[in-house]
């Protein structure tokens, strides 16, 4: 018996020509029989994956004959929020490995790029309104991503039905955007001079808010996703602190030496910037923990330490929508199956109502760059990060670390075999094994 | 399988393909466009994922006009 043809059925609006959504139906079914198999989805969205489980069935017998089991699927993802998030400020990665990492991303069925894409070392976004921020700031004229490279990125991501999610993360991890940008950071002082040293965003110029209207402006425009990632997370407040100006302004505010207070004032102004451009923010969970006022559609994302599942039930017992990438950061290494403790995660498990469990949309693998370029950027995130992929895909019950070796094995080998330099899980070989 | 679906049920029956006569066609009543750019190119990165070993050895396949 032999199949002839796959005949792609999308049954909904196929949303060929638009981007990928939060609320995006990425369900598919797939009846494989002889001699026509039957691919449905409601939208274009949904057949990508469902194309991505039909080559999965295909393999190759012993003799090099191509065969396919007969077989019902039916799949839709647990979390619609599944993410990667890429460090392109530590080290300047080259697009040929932001594409590849897409690709990559398309075959564990993540839908979120989360571009962390500038940060206190380099600043390689290449704005027209502020071109002086990566003039200035990147680490070379050639280490900048241009429009025309990050519209590269989106429409490369689109037609893998993967939202990219830009973050400009502020006040902290900005000393790359005071190069460019005059009078943005806050001086310095030490014994009550000023000194060359600056620090986070000045919070207490009218100037700093009519740059970043500006600016966001452009990245609402550039970037079709609903949401910008506005970061807040570690913000240092000795610099703050020293300033004779700061401590003024906080003086008449009435924040009694509170720098959390200051850091809050600022980002609400920064959220009151994004909301009036009709986006939706995404936090760094710190944002929420200094209480900062939120709206109601801000997503807050939990990284911080151990206890993330007690924050995962606070923020969503507050009502928020949140985003788990806690358990998942994979810049930190180990000898050994470390993927094992990244598959063991069950983001649910923090005692939430039916509401709550529902508030959390997802999470993320965050590769951080501080150690990571494009020598060891794709072995270090795969398939450590297929582990994320699968918790984030499927069933709850789907835990069986046995099983999931054999299939993650196979799956890894299939990544080697088309150009994706996935490092092995333990001993083994491949039958097609990776080609420089 | 990665990620594992949310339902799957296997035959023990196998089917053959052919790489230079299977297709990825649309359905008669799909909404998408037989245009769609985005299902097109699909449907080329994928015979290229699931036969691109054929490829090397043989002769390039034929996608068709379908």
């Amino acid at each position: 018996p032999q199949l002839q043809r796959l005949q792609v059925t999308i049954t909904l609006e196929s949303q060929c020509d638009s981007f990928p959504n939060i609320s995006s139906d990425e369900s598919y079914s797939l009846l494989v029989q002889e001699p026509v198999a039957f691919l449905k989805a409601n939208s274009v969205w949904g057949a990508l994956h469902g194309l991505e489980t039909f080559s999965q069935l295909v393999y190759q017998d012993s003799l090099g004959a191509f065969t396919i089991s007969k077989c019902t699927i039916t799949d839709s993802p647990r979390f619609p929020h599944r993410g990667i998030l890429i460090d392109t400020s530590r080290h300047y990665l080259p697009m040929k490995t932001i594409l590849k990492t897409l690709d990559a991303m398309a075959f564990n069925k993540f839908n979120v790029l989360h571009w962390h894409i500038v940060d206190d070392q380099s600043f390689p976004y290449q704005s027209t309104t502020f071109p002086e921020l990566s003039n200035k700031g990147s680490y070379s004229l050639s280490h900048v991503y241009t429009p025309n490279d990050v519209h590269t990125v989106l429409e490369y991501a689109r037609f893998r039905g993967i939202r990219v999610i830009p973050e400009f993360d502020t006040p902290g991890h900005t000393q790359s955007w005071g190069k460019g940008q005059k009078g943005l950071l806050t001086p310095c002082y030490s014994q009550r001079k000023q000194t060359k040293k600056v620090g986070p965003i000045n919070p207490i110029l009218n100037t700093t808010y009519t740059f970043f209207t500006q600016f966001f402006k452009e990245i609402s425009s550039v970037f079709p996703d609903q949401f910008i990632h506005l970061g807040g997370d570690e913000v240092d407040f000795g610099c703050w602190a020293s300033n004779p100006n700061i401590q003024n302004f906080m003086q008449k505010k009435g924040f009694d030496k509170d720098f959390t207070r200051l850091e809050s004032f600022y980002i609400k102004k920064i959220l009151d910037i994004v909301k009036s451009l009709k986006k939706s923010s995404i936090v760094w969970q710190e944002v929420f923990d200094d209480k900062v006022e939120l709206q109601r559609d801000t997503v807050v994302e939990v990284w911080k330490g151990e206890e993330y599942l007690e924050k995962l039930k606070e923020v969503t017992s507050s009502g928020f929508r949140a985003i788990l990438s806690a358990p998942w950061y994979l810049d930190v290494i180990s000898y050994g199956q470390d993927w094992r403790n990244y598959y063991k995660v069950e983001p649910l498990n923090f005692g939430g109502s039916e509401l709550e469990e529902k508030l959390v949309i997802g999470g993320e693998a965050c590769l951080w760059g501080e150690y990571v370029d494009s020598t060891n950027f794709t072995p270090r995130l795969w398939p450590r990060a297929s582990a994320v992929g699968e918790r984030l895909w499927s069933p709850k019950t789907v835990t069986d670390l046995g099983d999931a070796y054999k299939r993650l094995a196979a799956h890894r080998c299939r990544m080697v075999s088309r150009g994706i330099a996935a490092q092995p899980l333990f001993t083994g070989y491949c039958s097609h094994e990776y080609k420089m | 399988l990665w990620p594992y679906p949310r339902s799957v049920q296997m035959s023990p029956q196998l089917l053959n393909i052919a790489p230079d006569k299977f297709l990825f066609v649309h359905g008669p009543n799909s909404t998408a466009d037989p245009f769609c750019s985005l299902l097109q190119e699909a449907f080329r990165r994928y015979y290229n994922y699931i036969f691109g070993s054929y490829k090397w050895h043989h002769s390039p396949a034929n996608l068709g006009d379908e």
